[in-house]
């Protein structure tokens, strides 16, 4: 592997990135799907993470342009130069400028988005090219097998590493690349050992979000159905990291990452996504393990590895005397909670492949069962 | 005088060759002075330099298998340089 001569890379590990504009050879979330794929092929090796602005100034600038486009270096039509990056930097620096006039894919035909896009982000975290024709990094397009079994070779690792470091172990994340090609798998409902990303009522029906997926459970029909996050929510993310619906707002407030969004009914709200930091939570706060509101009081609970902060729905600020710790006021809760439920007068904390269900009067524990329980399973 | 074989000022692709080593390997721009010089050494051994980095047998000439792979898709960051 090589850097960049006098080695750039990013002084920070929380990175910005946007999409500027999109190609016409694919559906918008495809776009967005391989690029935030493209993204965790870096995330997964080194400590640092992604978020995505949908406007302003990025660090991380993602274009499609033909020619001249500003820069000095002009594509040169179909074939030869497919795209390039820069270094990490101010300004122009970081961007990553794709050829419009290639024919963009999720598969082999075509020039394949992810895999061009996960070797220009390495650009734009300060790797230059590798002369190892295994390595991501070599600057000769060859689709691999699949994207969907796609693996950074050990050259690759070493070279950002030599940069970022690794990831630290408490934050691996082993989340395997699932294909980019439009058939993911369906996360199977009676898995014992199934978790959630994030849970949240809406409007009366249960939303259970896994991956790229979720499940509706509704009032009039017992059997559960799933469904693509993007069939309802096309602007939103995957493998979410906290939901939960304000009751008195008529809307459900998802979280990935420092972002969020408000979603009423299918419509995502104008305006977002909005940081995390304009709820209160301080710059150390990076992501929400999992968020309830508690329809008693009209207070929002989020939820943060063994802490959590009171949100006031009326008054839009976060309560003094927070953060707590979560074993403190929820006895006999794990931390690091998935997601939380609150239901029957009781919440339900997800952790993995179990839930607890907690009674918040006798302040305990009172059952322990399946995180699937909700599926019939 | 014989370029030692390396590129004849009419190679077919001897424009596409300069167009890809002043591109991704820094190669100096006024080429015809260099390919047209009776030492074509720089010539070679830029050649030489861009066969290593890919992966190719070094020969200094612009063969078969290296045009291949120089006429394949590929990034548009150079190789060397800044």
């Amino acid at each position: 592997f090589t850097t960049f001569p006098g080695s750039p890379k990013w002084r920070k590990n929380h990175l910005t990135y946007r999409i500027v504009n999109y190609t016409p050879d694919l559906p918008k979330e495809s776009v967005d799907s391989a690029i935030e794929k493209a993204l965790k092929v870096w995330e997964e090796v080194t400590p640092l993470n992604f978020s995505r602005l949908s406007e302003g100034e990025a660090d991380i600038m993602i274009s499609f342009a033909v020619g001249e486009h500003g820069d000095f270096y002009p594509f040169d039509g179909p074939g030869q130069s497919l795209a390039h990056a820069y270094p990490p930097g101010p300004g122009f620096y970081g961007d990553a400028h794709f050829d419009e006039d290639e024919k963009w894919t999720l598969g082999p035909s075509g020039t394949n988005l992810f895999l061009v896009a996960a070797h220009e982000l390495g650009h734009s975290l300060g790797l230059f090219h590798s002369d190892n024709k295994e390595a991501l990094m070599y600057p000769v397009y060859r689709f691999s097998t699949n994207p969907a079994q796609f693996r950074l070779s050990q050259d690759d690792i070493n070279g950002i590493q030599s940069l970022y470091g690794p990831r630290p172990s408490s934050d691996a994340i082993v989340v395997p690349l699932s294909s980019v090609s439009p058939r993911p798998e369906t996360p199977v409902k009676c898995d014992p050992a199934l978790s959630f990303d994030a849970v949240s009522t809406l409007r009366g029906e249960l939303l259970l979000f896994k991956d790229r997926y979720f499940w509706r459970k509704t009032r009039w029909n017992s059997e559960p159905e799933v469904h693509l996050i993007s069939a309802f929510w096309p602007s939103l993310p995957s493998h979410l990291d906290a939901a939960y619906e304000a009751h008195n707002k008529d809307s459900v407030f998802i979280f990935k990452g420092s972002q969020f969004w408000a979603v009423r009914g299918n419509e995502v709200q104008a305006g977002y996504p909005k940081a995390i930091y304009t709820l209160g939570f301080p710059p150390a706060v990076r992501k929400i393990d999992a968020a309830v509101n508690d329809s008693n009081n009209k207070k929002t609970y989020f939820f943060v590895e063994d802490k959590y902060w009171r949100f006031n729905e009326k008054t839009n600020l976060m309560d003094k005397g927070f953060p707590r710790l979560i074993k403190d006021d929820f006895p006999g809760v794990e931390s690091r909670v998935d997601a939380v439920l609150q239901a029957f007068g009781f919440f339900y904390f997800f952790h993995g492949s179990s839930q607890f269900e907690f009674d918040p009067n006798a302040r305990m524990v009172t059952h322990t069962l399946k995180s699937n329980s909700w599926l019939l399973c | 005088y014989p370029l030692h074989g390396a590129v004849s000022k009419d190679h077919p692709s001897m424009e596409f060759a300069q167009q890809y080593l002043e591109k991704y390997y820094s190669f100096e721009k006024n080429v015809e002075q260099v390919f047209r010089r009776k030492d074509s050494s720089p010539v070679v051994k830029k050649i030489q330099e861009m066969q290593k980095f890919l992966g190719l047998e070094m020969t200094g000439k612009l063969d078969s298998s290296t045009m291949d792979v120089m006429l394949k898709p590929r990034c548009g960051v150079p190789d060397v340089g800044g």
